[in-house]
Protein backbone atom coordinates (compact mmCIF):
# COMPACT_ATOMS: atom_id res chain seq x y z
CA UNK A 1 0.00 0.00 0.00
CA UNK A 2 2.58 2.61 0.95
CA UNK A 3 4.78 2.05 -2.12
CA UNK A 4 1.43 2.12 -4.33
CA UNK A 5 1.24 5.40 -2.22
CA UNK A 6 4.53 6.45 -3.05
CA UNK A 7 3.81 5.64 -7.11
CA UNK A 8 0.76 8.12 -6.93
CA UNK A 9 2.28 10.94 -5.25
CA UNK A 10 5.52 10.66 -8.13
CA UNK A 11 3.42 10.73 -11.13
CA UNK A 12 1.65 13.91 -9.85
CA UNK A 13 4.39 15.17 -8.69
CA UNK A 14 6.90 15.37 -11.85
CA UNK A 15 5.68 16.41 -15.18
CA UNK A 16 4.04 13.35 -17.01
CA UNK A 17 6.95 12.28 -19.75
CA UNK A 18 4.33 10.42 -21.26
CA UNK A 19 2.52 11.41 -24.37
CA UNK A 20 0.25 14.20 -24.20
CA UNK A 21 -1.68 15.59 -27.00
CA UNK A 22 0.63 18.28 -27.35
CA UNK A 23 4.00 16.36 -25.99
CA UNK A 24 6.23 18.77 -23.86
CA UNK A 25 9.04 21.01 -23.88
CA UNK A 26 12.15 18.65 -23.00
CA UNK A 27 14.79 21.16 -23.54
CA UNK A 28 14.87 24.45 -22.16
CA UNK A 29 18.30 25.52 -23.53
CA UNK A 30 17.77 26.90 -27.02
CA UNK A 31 21.12 25.77 -28.29
CA UNK A 32 21.50 21.91 -28.04
CA UNK A 33 24.36 19.42 -28.98
CA UNK A 34 23.98 16.18 -30.37
CA UNK A 35 26.77 13.81 -31.28
CA UNK A 36 26.61 10.12 -33.44
CA UNK A 37 28.12 7.73 -31.55
CA UNK A 38 30.91 6.41 -32.46
CA UNK A 39 30.35 2.50 -31.44
CA UNK A 40 26.96 3.44 -33.52
CA UNK A 41 27.74 4.30 -36.90
CA UNK A 42 25.46 2.24 -39.74
CA UNK A 43 27.42 -0.11 -41.51
CA UNK A 44 25.07 0.75 -44.55
CA UNK A 45 26.13 4.30 -45.24
CA UNK A 46 29.72 6.34 -45.31
CA UNK A 47 29.78 7.60 -41.90
CA UNK A 48 30.28 11.24 -43.44
CA UNK A 49 27.17 10.79 -44.96
CA UNK A 50 25.27 9.33 -42.08
CA UNK A 51 26.47 12.97 -40.13
CA UNK A 52 25.48 14.96 -43.60
CA UNK A 53 21.74 13.45 -42.60
CA UNK A 54 21.94 14.26 -39.09
CA UNK A 55 23.21 17.82 -39.79
CA UNK A 56 20.22 18.35 -42.31
CA UNK A 57 17.73 16.62 -40.01
CA UNK A 58 18.74 18.70 -37.09
CA UNK A 59 18.55 22.08 -39.49
CA UNK A 60 15.44 21.30 -40.79
CA UNK A 61 13.53 21.46 -37.23
CA UNK A 62 16.14 24.40 -36.39
CA UNK A 63 14.39 26.19 -39.71
CA UNK A 64 10.59 26.41 -38.11
CA UNK A 65 11.54 26.60 -34.18
CA UNK A 66 14.31 28.95 -32.16
CA UNK A 67 16.14 26.00 -31.26
CA UNK A 68 19.63 25.66 -32.43
CA UNK A 69 21.71 22.53 -32.94
CA UNK A 70 25.19 21.71 -32.99
CA UNK A 71 26.88 18.42 -33.38
CA UNK A 72 29.77 18.40 -30.85
CA UNK A 73 32.26 15.45 -31.31
CA UNK A 74 34.45 16.27 -28.42
CA UNK A 75 32.59 17.27 -25.07
CA UNK A 76 32.07 14.65 -22.45
CA UNK A 77 29.03 12.42 -23.55
CA UNK A 78 27.58 13.98 -20.57
CA UNK A 79 27.25 16.94 -22.06
CA UNK A 80 26.15 16.66 -25.21
CA UNK A 81 21.80 16.51 -24.99
CA UNK A 82 21.11 14.10 -28.10
CA UNK A 83 22.80 10.92 -28.38
CA UNK A 84 22.15 8.82 -32.35
CA UNK A 85 23.35 5.72 -32.70
CA UNK A 86 22.78 2.73 -35.19
CA UNK A 87 22.69 -0.90 -33.74
CA UNK A 88 20.62 -4.71 -34.08
CA UNK A 89 19.07 -6.64 -31.80
CA UNK A 90 20.09 -5.94 -28.37
CA UNK A 91 21.79 -2.72 -29.10
CA UNK A 92 23.89 0.57 -26.96
CA UNK A 93 22.51 -0.46 -23.52
CA UNK A 94 19.09 -0.41 -24.34
CA UNK A 95 16.61 -2.54 -22.92
CA UNK A 96 14.51 -2.19 -25.98
CA UNK A 97 15.59 -4.65 -28.75
CA UNK A 98 15.15 -4.15 -32.28
CA UNK A 99 13.09 -6.76 -33.98
CA UNK A 100 15.16 -7.44 -37.52
CA UNK A 101 13.95 -6.01 -40.29
CA UNK A 102 10.24 -4.75 -40.56
CA UNK A 103 8.47 -3.03 -38.36
CA UNK A 104 10.51 -0.92 -35.87
CA UNK A 105 13.27 0.80 -37.56
CA UNK A 106 14.21 3.41 -34.96
CA UNK A 107 13.05 4.84 -31.08
CA UNK A 108 14.19 7.62 -29.00
CA UNK A 109 13.67 8.60 -25.20
CA UNK A 110 13.18 11.14 -23.92
CA UNK A 111 16.23 12.07 -22.62
CA UNK A 112 17.66 12.81 -25.83
CA UNK A 113 18.47 8.93 -27.46
CA UNK A 114 18.33 7.77 -30.45
CA UNK A 115 18.66 4.65 -31.87
CA UNK A 116 17.95 3.33 -35.23
CA UNK A 117 17.67 -0.75 -36.39
CA UNK A 118 20.67 -1.25 -38.79
CA UNK A 119 18.84 -4.32 -39.96
CA UNK A 120 16.86 -1.93 -41.79
CA UNK A 121 17.43 -0.75 -45.09
CA UNK A 122 17.99 2.62 -44.51
CA UNK A 123 19.08 5.20 -47.52
CA UNK A 124 20.51 8.45 -48.15
CA UNK A 125 17.35 11.49 -49.43
CA UNK A 126 16.17 10.83 -52.28
CA UNK A 127 17.41 7.70 -52.96
CA UNK A 128 13.89 6.43 -53.88
CA UNK A 129 13.97 3.01 -52.27
CA UNK A 130 14.31 1.53 -48.82
CA UNK A 131 13.72 3.52 -45.75
CA UNK A 132 15.00 7.26 -45.94
CA UNK A 133 17.50 8.00 -43.00
CA UNK A 134 16.61 11.54 -42.88
CA UNK A 135 12.66 11.11 -42.56
CA UNK A 136 13.49 9.13 -40.01
CA UNK A 137 15.70 11.31 -38.30
CA UNK A 138 13.68 14.14 -38.54
CA UNK A 139 10.77 11.79 -36.93
CA UNK A 140 12.87 10.94 -33.72
CA UNK A 141 14.72 13.97 -32.94
CA UNK A 142 10.31 15.57 -32.57
CA UNK A 143 10.41 12.41 -30.36
CA UNK A 144 13.43 13.91 -28.13
CA UNK A 145 12.23 17.81 -28.53
CA UNK A 146 9.04 16.43 -26.89
CA UNK A 147 6.62 15.57 -29.44
CA UNK A 148 4.20 13.02 -29.69
CA UNK A 149 2.90 10.67 -32.82
CA UNK A 150 0.82 12.74 -34.59
CA UNK A 151 -1.97 10.99 -37.08
CA UNK A 152 -2.22 13.73 -39.25
CA UNK A 153 -1.51 13.12 -43.16
CA UNK A 154 1.32 14.85 -43.98
CA UNK A 155 2.84 15.03 -40.19
CA UNK A 156 6.21 13.98 -39.85
CA UNK A 157 5.18 12.54 -36.63
CA UNK A 158 2.77 9.64 -37.83
CA UNK A 159 4.16 6.98 -36.52
CA UNK A 160 4.60 4.32 -39.52
CA UNK A 161 6.75 5.39 -42.22
CA UNK A 162 5.37 6.69 -45.44
CA UNK A 163 7.53 5.97 -48.37
CA UNK A 164 10.05 8.78 -49.37
CA UNK A 165 8.26 11.56 -51.02
CA UNK A 166 10.57 13.84 -53.04
CA UNK A 167 11.14 17.11 -51.10
CA UNK A 168 10.04 16.04 -47.71
CA UNK A 169 9.80 18.51 -45.51
CA UNK A 170 8.49 19.87 -42.23
CA UNK A 171 4.97 20.59 -42.78
CA UNK A 172 2.97 23.16 -41.58
CA UNK A 173 0.89 21.15 -38.93
CA UNK A 174 4.51 20.01 -37.61
CA UNK A 175 5.92 23.93 -37.43
CA UNK A 176 3.16 24.56 -35.50
CA UNK A 177 3.61 21.54 -33.42
CA UNK A 178 7.24 22.64 -32.35
CA UNK A 179 6.23 25.96 -32.00
CA UNK A 180 3.48 25.41 -29.77
CA UNK A 181 6.44 23.76 -27.42
CA UNK A 182 9.12 26.30 -27.84
CA UNK A 183 7.70 29.33 -29.30
CA UNK A 184 8.22 31.07 -32.91
CA UNK A 185 11.70 32.57 -33.71
CA UNK A 186 12.16 36.01 -32.96
CA UNK A 187 14.65 38.67 -34.11
CA UNK A 188 15.81 41.86 -35.42
CA UNK A 189 16.22 42.55 -39.36
CA UNK A 190 19.23 44.56 -41.17
CA UNK A 191 15.96 45.49 -43.81
CA UNK A 192 13.08 43.79 -46.13
CA UNK A 193 11.59 44.55 -49.25
CA UNK A 194 10.17 43.15 -51.78
CA UNK A 195 12.73 42.81 -55.10
CA UNK A 196 10.92 43.09 -58.88
CA UNK A 197 12.09 41.75 -61.54
CA UNK A 198 11.06 41.81 -64.79
CA UNK A 199 11.17 37.96 -66.93
CA UNK A 200 10.05 36.97 -70.23
CA UNK A 201 7.42 34.40 -70.54
CA UNK A 202 7.94 31.45 -73.24
CA UNK A 203 6.14 33.46 -75.43
CA UNK A 204 8.11 36.49 -75.20
CA UNK A 205 6.17 38.41 -72.72
CA UNK A 206 7.27 40.60 -70.19
CA UNK A 207 5.94 39.66 -66.81
CA UNK A 208 6.79 41.75 -63.42
CA UNK A 209 7.27 39.18 -60.59
CA UNK A 210 8.32 40.07 -57.00
CA UNK A 211 9.49 38.00 -53.77
CA UNK A 212 9.94 39.29 -50.63
CA UNK A 213 13.28 38.99 -48.38
CA UNK A 214 14.20 39.18 -45.27
CA UNK A 215 17.69 40.28 -44.39
CA UNK A 216 19.41 39.76 -41.28
CA UNK A 217 23.11 40.59 -40.86
CA UNK A 218 24.93 38.27 -43.22
CA UNK A 219 21.70 35.78 -44.01
CA UNK A 220 18.96 36.08 -45.83
CA UNK A 221 15.23 34.55 -45.85
CA UNK A 222 13.14 34.25 -49.01
CA UNK A 223 9.62 35.12 -47.45
CA UNK A 224 6.69 32.93 -49.71
CA UNK A 225 3.64 35.05 -49.02
CA UNK A 226 1.54 33.05 -50.36
CA UNK A 227 2.51 29.94 -48.26
CA UNK A 228 3.25 32.12 -45.41
CA UNK A 229 6.56 30.74 -44.80
CA UNK A 230 9.99 30.65 -45.51
CA UNK A 231 11.44 29.31 -48.61
CA UNK A 232 12.45 26.16 -48.22
CA UNK A 233 16.61 25.64 -47.29
CA UNK A 234 16.38 29.27 -45.74
CA UNK A 235 18.33 30.88 -44.88
CA UNK A 236 21.36 31.61 -46.79
CA UNK A 237 24.59 33.88 -46.64
CA UNK A 238 24.32 37.12 -48.12
CA UNK A 239 27.14 35.94 -50.62
CA UNK A 240 25.25 33.14 -51.60
CA UNK A 241 22.64 34.84 -52.81
CA UNK A 242 23.33 39.05 -53.58
CA UNK A 243 26.90 39.31 -55.22
CA UNK A 244 29.15 42.25 -54.35
CA UNK A 245 26.90 43.37 -51.57
CA UNK A 246 28.82 43.90 -48.10
CA UNK A 247 29.29 40.33 -46.65
CA UNK A 248 28.06 41.52 -43.23
CA UNK A 249 24.85 42.89 -44.48
CA UNK A 250 22.99 46.18 -45.66
CA UNK A 251 21.24 48.65 -43.86
CA UNK A 252 18.66 49.67 -46.46
CA UNK A 253 17.60 48.43 -50.10
CA UNK A 254 15.71 51.14 -51.97
CA UNK A 255 14.23 50.43 -55.18
CA UNK A 256 12.95 53.78 -57.19
CA UNK A 257 10.50 52.88 -59.82
CA UNK A 258 9.26 55.49 -61.73
CA UNK A 259 7.83 56.13 -65.27
CA UNK A 260 11.50 57.28 -66.03
CA UNK A 261 13.75 55.33 -63.51
CA UNK A 262 14.15 51.82 -62.24
CA UNK A 263 16.71 51.39 -60.30
CA UNK A 264 17.39 49.36 -57.03
CA UNK A 265 19.86 50.34 -54.50
CA UNK A 266 21.51 49.31 -51.38
CA UNK A 267 23.08 50.94 -48.43
CA UNK A 268 25.39 50.51 -46.22
CA UNK A 269 27.34 52.89 -43.76
CA UNK A 270 28.00 55.82 -45.43
CA UNK A 271 28.08 53.68 -48.94
CA UNK A 272 25.89 52.54 -51.63
CA UNK A 273 25.48 50.47 -54.11
CA UNK A 274 23.61 50.38 -57.26
CA UNK A 275 22.34 46.79 -57.83
CA UNK A 276 21.80 45.18 -61.50
CA UNK A 277 18.49 43.01 -61.50
CA UNK A 278 19.44 41.62 -64.59
CA UNK A 279 22.73 40.02 -63.61
CA UNK A 280 22.02 39.48 -60.50
CA UNK A 281 25.01 41.34 -58.99
CA UNK A 282 26.07 45.09 -58.19
CA UNK A 283 27.06 47.33 -60.93
CA UNK A 284 30.74 47.81 -60.80
CA UNK A 285 30.08 50.31 -63.39
CA UNK A 286 26.49 51.78 -63.98
CA UNK A 287 25.75 52.98 -67.34
CA UNK A 288 25.72 56.55 -66.12
CA UNK A 289 29.25 55.63 -65.35
CA UNK A 290 29.41 55.54 -61.79
CA UNK A 291 31.41 53.35 -60.32
CA UNK A 292 30.40 51.80 -56.90
CA UNK A 293 30.25 51.42 -53.92
CA UNK A 294 29.55 55.24 -53.82
CA UNK A 295 29.33 57.90 -50.77
CA UNK A 296 25.11 58.52 -49.54
CA UNK A 297 26.68 61.80 -49.73
CA UNK A 298 27.34 61.96 -53.19
CA UNK A 299 24.14 60.47 -54.42
CA UNK A 300 21.92 61.34 -52.11
CA UNK A 301 23.13 65.09 -51.38
CA UNK A 302 21.74 66.10 -47.88
CA UNK A 303 21.62 62.44 -46.46
CA UNK A 304 24.06 61.53 -44.44
CA UNK A 305 24.97 58.03 -43.70
CA UNK A 306 25.01 55.32 -42.02
CA UNK A 307 20.97 54.88 -42.19
CA UNK A 308 18.68 53.03 -40.09
CA UNK A 309 17.02 51.96 -43.19
CA UNK A 310 14.51 53.64 -46.00
CA UNK A 311 12.13 52.84 -48.82
CA UNK A 312 10.85 54.34 -52.16
CA UNK A 313 7.31 55.87 -52.02
CA UNK A 314 6.04 55.75 -55.69
CA UNK A 315 2.89 58.22 -54.37
CA UNK A 316 5.04 61.17 -54.80
CA UNK A 317 8.50 59.72 -56.06
CA UNK A 318 10.48 60.50 -52.41
CA UNK A 319 13.05 58.23 -51.08
CA UNK A 320 12.44 58.10 -46.75
CA UNK A 321 15.69 57.52 -45.36
CA UNK A 322 15.17 56.95 -41.77
CA UNK A 323 18.10 57.85 -39.16
CA UNK A 324 18.01 58.18 -35.26
CA UNK A 325 14.58 59.56 -34.70
CA UNK A 326 14.61 61.77 -37.91
CA UNK A 327 13.81 61.20 -41.60
CA UNK A 328 14.96 62.62 -44.82
CA UNK A 329 13.05 62.63 -47.83
CA UNK A 330 14.98 62.73 -50.89
CA UNK A 331 12.79 63.90 -54.26
CA UNK A 332 14.27 61.03 -56.83
CA UNK A 333 13.13 63.02 -59.64
CA UNK A 334 14.63 66.40 -58.65
CA UNK A 335 17.47 64.93 -56.90
CA UNK A 336 17.84 66.45 -53.61
CA UNK A 337 16.31 66.71 -50.34
CA UNK A 338 12.43 67.74 -50.20
CA UNK A 339 12.01 70.93 -48.84
CA UNK A 340 11.27 70.88 -44.90
CA UNK A 341 13.34 67.59 -44.15
CA UNK A 342 14.64 66.34 -42.20
CA UNK A 343 11.79 65.75 -40.01
CA UNK A 344 10.91 64.11 -36.35
CA UNK A 345 9.95 60.34 -36.91
CA UNK A 346 6.82 61.57 -34.87
CA UNK A 347 5.67 64.06 -37.24
CA UNK A 348 6.11 62.16 -40.15
CA UNK A 349 4.56 59.03 -39.08
CA UNK A 350 2.08 59.94 -36.04
CA UNK A 351 1.31 57.19 -33.89
CA UNK A 352 -3.22 56.54 -34.29
CA UNK A 353 -3.18 55.22 -31.20
CA UNK A 354 -1.21 57.52 -28.29
CA UNK A 355 1.90 56.14 -27.32
CA UNK A 356 2.16 53.37 -29.39
CA UNK A 357 5.10 54.30 -31.75
CA UNK A 358 8.80 52.77 -32.16
CA UNK A 359 10.46 56.37 -31.70
CA UNK A 360 13.12 56.36 -33.96
CA UNK A 361 16.24 53.90 -34.32
CA UNK A 362 13.82 51.48 -36.67
CA UNK A 363 15.36 48.05 -38.52
CA UNK A 364 13.15 48.00 -41.59
CA UNK A 365 11.26 50.01 -44.00
CA UNK A 366 9.18 48.08 -45.62
CA UNK A 367 6.66 48.70 -48.85
CA UNK A 368 4.97 45.25 -49.47
CA UNK A 369 3.42 44.40 -52.73
CA UNK A 370 1.68 41.64 -50.94
CA UNK A 371 -0.49 44.10 -48.37
CA UNK A 372 -0.08 47.56 -50.20
CA UNK A 373 1.04 49.18 -47.33
CA UNK A 374 4.57 50.30 -45.99
CA UNK A 375 4.88 48.60 -42.51
CA UNK A 376 7.83 49.98 -40.16
CA UNK A 377 9.73 47.29 -38.46
CA UNK A 378 11.88 47.65 -34.79
CA UNK A 379 13.10 44.55 -32.90
CA UNK A 380 10.49 41.71 -32.42
CA UNK A 381 7.12 44.33 -33.76
CA UNK A 382 6.05 46.19 -36.76
CA UNK A 383 3.76 49.17 -37.12
CA UNK A 384 1.15 49.30 -39.89
CA UNK A 385 1.28 52.56 -41.50
CA UNK A 386 -2.54 53.55 -42.68
CA UNK A 387 -2.92 53.27 -46.38
CA UNK A 388 -5.11 55.14 -48.46
CA UNK A 389 -7.88 53.16 -48.42
CA UNK A 390 -7.91 52.67 -44.99
CA UNK A 391 -7.94 56.62 -44.87
CA UNK A 392 -10.99 56.30 -47.31
CA UNK A 393 -12.84 54.43 -44.95
CA UNK A 394 -11.72 55.70 -41.67
CA UNK A 395 -11.20 59.49 -41.79
CA UNK A 396 -9.99 60.76 -38.70
CA UNK A 397 -7.19 58.76 -39.53
CA UNK A 398 -3.67 61.02 -39.93
CA UNK A 399 -1.99 60.08 -43.31
CA UNK A 400 0.92 57.64 -42.56
CA UNK A 401 -0.69 57.06 -39.11
CA UNK A 402 0.83 53.92 -37.35
CA UNK A 403 -1.90 51.84 -37.08
CA UNK A 404 -0.75 49.87 -33.51
CA UNK A 405 1.83 47.55 -33.22
CA UNK A 406 1.85 43.75 -33.83
CA UNK A 407 4.89 41.22 -33.19
CA UNK A 408 6.55 40.32 -36.26
CA UNK A 409 6.51 36.49 -35.86
CA UNK A 410 2.86 36.91 -35.88
CA UNK A 411 2.81 38.16 -39.57
CA UNK A 412 5.79 36.40 -41.04
CA UNK A 413 5.99 33.20 -39.59
CA UNK A 414 9.11 30.82 -39.79
CA UNK A 415 11.65 33.31 -39.97
CA UNK A 416 14.05 31.20 -37.74
CA UNK A 417 17.92 31.56 -37.33
CA UNK A 418 20.14 28.39 -37.91
CA UNK A 419 23.23 27.41 -36.11
CA UNK A 420 26.20 28.89 -38.15
CA UNK A 421 27.46 25.64 -38.54
CA UNK A 422 24.20 24.37 -40.77
CA UNK A 423 24.23 27.09 -42.56
CA UNK A 424 26.03 25.67 -45.48
CA UNK A 425 23.89 22.52 -45.92
CA UNK B 1 29.61 -14.36 -55.09
CA UNK B 2 27.62 -10.95 -53.25
CA UNK B 3 26.25 -9.58 -56.27
CA UNK B 4 25.79 -5.96 -56.50
CA UNK B 5 23.62 -4.11 -59.29
CA UNK B 6 22.95 -0.93 -57.96
CA UNK B 7 25.89 1.81 -57.40
CA UNK B 8 23.69 2.39 -53.79
CA UNK B 9 23.39 -1.14 -52.68
CA UNK B 10 19.96 -0.73 -52.21
CA UNK B 11 19.48 -4.61 -54.45
CA UNK B 12 21.34 -6.34 -52.28
CA UNK B 13 18.89 -8.50 -49.82
CA UNK B 14 20.65 -8.74 -46.26
CA UNK B 15 20.61 -12.36 -46.06
CA UNK B 16 22.02 -12.54 -42.75
CA UNK B 17 19.48 -10.05 -41.37
CA UNK B 18 17.59 -10.79 -38.64
CA UNK B 19 13.46 -10.64 -39.39
CA UNK B 20 11.13 -9.01 -37.49
CA UNK B 21 8.19 -11.30 -36.59
CA UNK B 22 5.55 -10.80 -38.90
CA UNK B 23 1.86 -9.99 -37.38
CA UNK B 24 -0.25 -13.15 -38.30
CA UNK B 25 -2.49 -13.93 -35.52
CA UNK B 26 -4.03 -12.40 -32.89
CA UNK B 27 -1.77 -13.16 -30.14
CA UNK B 28 0.95 -11.00 -31.71
CA UNK B 29 -1.37 -8.56 -32.29
CA UNK B 30 -2.65 -8.11 -29.03
CA UNK B 31 1.57 -7.94 -28.09
CA UNK B 32 1.60 -5.07 -30.63
CA UNK B 33 -1.51 -3.14 -29.16
CA UNK B 34 0.23 -3.99 -25.74
CA UNK B 35 3.44 -2.79 -26.94
CA UNK B 36 2.06 0.55 -28.44
CA UNK B 37 0.05 1.98 -25.67
CA UNK B 38 -3.37 0.80 -27.17
CA UNK B 39 -3.54 -2.12 -24.36
CA UNK B 40 -3.13 -0.55 -20.59
CA UNK B 41 -1.94 -2.25 -17.58
CA UNK B 42 -2.14 -5.92 -18.76
CA UNK B 43 0.14 -8.07 -20.69
CA UNK B 44 -1.31 -10.57 -23.15
CA UNK B 45 -1.20 -13.38 -21.04
CA UNK B 46 -2.65 -10.83 -18.02
CA UNK B 47 -3.69 -12.95 -14.96
CA UNK B 48 -6.55 -14.83 -16.99
CA UNK B 49 -9.19 -14.74 -14.46
CA UNK B 50 -10.97 -12.40 -16.81
CA UNK B 51 -11.06 -13.36 -20.20
CA UNK B 52 -14.29 -11.43 -21.07
CA UNK B 53 -12.84 -8.00 -20.03
CA UNK B 54 -9.21 -8.96 -21.86
CA UNK B 55 -11.22 -9.78 -25.12
CA UNK B 56 -13.69 -6.38 -24.93
CA UNK B 57 -10.08 -4.55 -23.88
CA UNK B 58 -8.31 -6.43 -27.12
CA UNK B 59 -11.44 -5.53 -29.42
CA UNK B 60 -11.58 -2.06 -28.32
CA UNK B 61 -7.82 -1.32 -28.42
CA UNK B 62 -8.06 -2.86 -31.89
CA UNK B 63 -10.88 0.05 -32.88
CA UNK B 64 -8.67 2.55 -31.14
CA UNK B 65 -5.65 1.06 -33.51
CA UNK B 66 -7.92 1.29 -36.70
CA UNK B 67 -9.34 4.59 -35.98
CA UNK B 68 -5.92 6.55 -35.96
CA UNK B 69 -4.65 4.65 -38.49
CA UNK B 70 -7.58 5.65 -40.89
CA UNK B 71 -8.97 2.15 -41.51
CA UNK B 72 -12.27 1.32 -41.31
CA UNK B 73 -13.41 0.83 -37.80
CA UNK B 74 -14.23 -3.23 -37.53
CA UNK B 75 -13.07 -4.22 -34.26
CA UNK B 76 -11.76 -7.46 -36.25
CA UNK B 77 -8.37 -8.51 -36.97
CA UNK B 78 -8.75 -8.15 -40.63
CA UNK B 79 -6.09 -7.93 -43.61
CA UNK B 80 -6.09 -4.00 -43.21
CA UNK B 81 -5.64 -4.51 -39.65
CA UNK B 82 -2.77 -6.73 -40.44
CA UNK B 83 -0.93 -4.94 -43.19
CA UNK B 84 -0.56 -1.98 -41.19
CA UNK B 85 0.82 -3.20 -38.21
CA UNK B 86 3.60 -4.97 -40.09
CA UNK B 87 4.61 -1.60 -41.89
CA UNK B 88 8.14 -0.47 -40.60
CA UNK B 89 7.25 2.21 -37.97
CA UNK B 90 8.71 3.64 -34.86
CA UNK B 91 8.76 2.28 -31.68
CA UNK B 92 8.07 5.13 -29.72
CA UNK B 93 4.59 4.25 -27.94
CA UNK B 94 1.82 6.02 -29.93
CA UNK B 95 -0.13 6.55 -26.81
CA UNK B 96 0.57 7.55 -23.35
CA UNK B 97 2.06 4.94 -21.16
CA UNK B 98 1.30 4.55 -17.59
CA UNK B 99 4.88 4.51 -17.10
CA UNK B 100 4.29 3.40 -13.35
CA UNK B 101 2.47 0.17 -14.59
CA UNK B 102 4.84 -0.07 -17.52
CA UNK B 103 8.10 -0.12 -15.20
CA UNK B 104 6.34 -2.17 -12.04
CA UNK B 105 4.69 -5.45 -12.75
CA UNK B 106 1.53 -6.25 -11.52
CA UNK B 107 2.99 -9.52 -10.11
CA UNK B 108 6.67 -10.11 -9.83
CA UNK B 109 8.92 -9.98 -6.89
CA UNK B 110 8.20 -7.52 -4.27
CA UNK B 111 9.65 -3.98 -3.95
CA UNK B 112 9.70 -3.10 -7.90
CA UNK B 113 12.30 -1.30 -7.88
CA UNK B 114 12.62 -0.71 -11.63
CA UNK B 115 10.73 2.23 -10.44
CA UNK B 116 12.98 3.88 -8.29
CA UNK B 117 14.88 6.24 -9.71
Amino acid sequence: RRKRHLAGLMSKTRPRRGLSEHGYMAFSKKLLKWRLIGEGYSSQLAVEEQRYIFRLAFRMWSEVSPLEFVEDTRSPLEDVEIRLGFGTGKHLGCNQRFDGTGQEFAHAWFLGDIHFDDDEHFTAPNAGSGISLLKVAVHEIGHVLGLPHIYREGSIMQPSYLPQESGFEVGWMDRKAIQRLYGGCKGRFSTVFDWIRKERTPYGEVVIRFNTYFMRDSWYWLYENRNNRTRYGDPVTLQAGWHGLPREGVDAHVHVWSRTKDIVYFFKGTQFWRYDSEKDRVFGQDPEGHRYPRPISEGFPGVIGPVDTAFYDRRDSHIYFFKNSLVFAFNAEANRLARGFPKNIRDLFPAVERGDHPNGNIDAAYFSYTHSTVFLLKGTRFWRVVNSRQRRRRLSLPRNGLLPHKEVEEQWFDICNVHPTALKL
Amino acid sequence: EKLYHRRDRSDVQHFDSHQAQIITDEHAAELFLSRYGFIKNSGPDGDGDDPEGASQAFISALEEFQRVSGLPVTGQFDEATKEAMNKPRCGVPDKEMDWNAATEPESGPSGGSTSAR
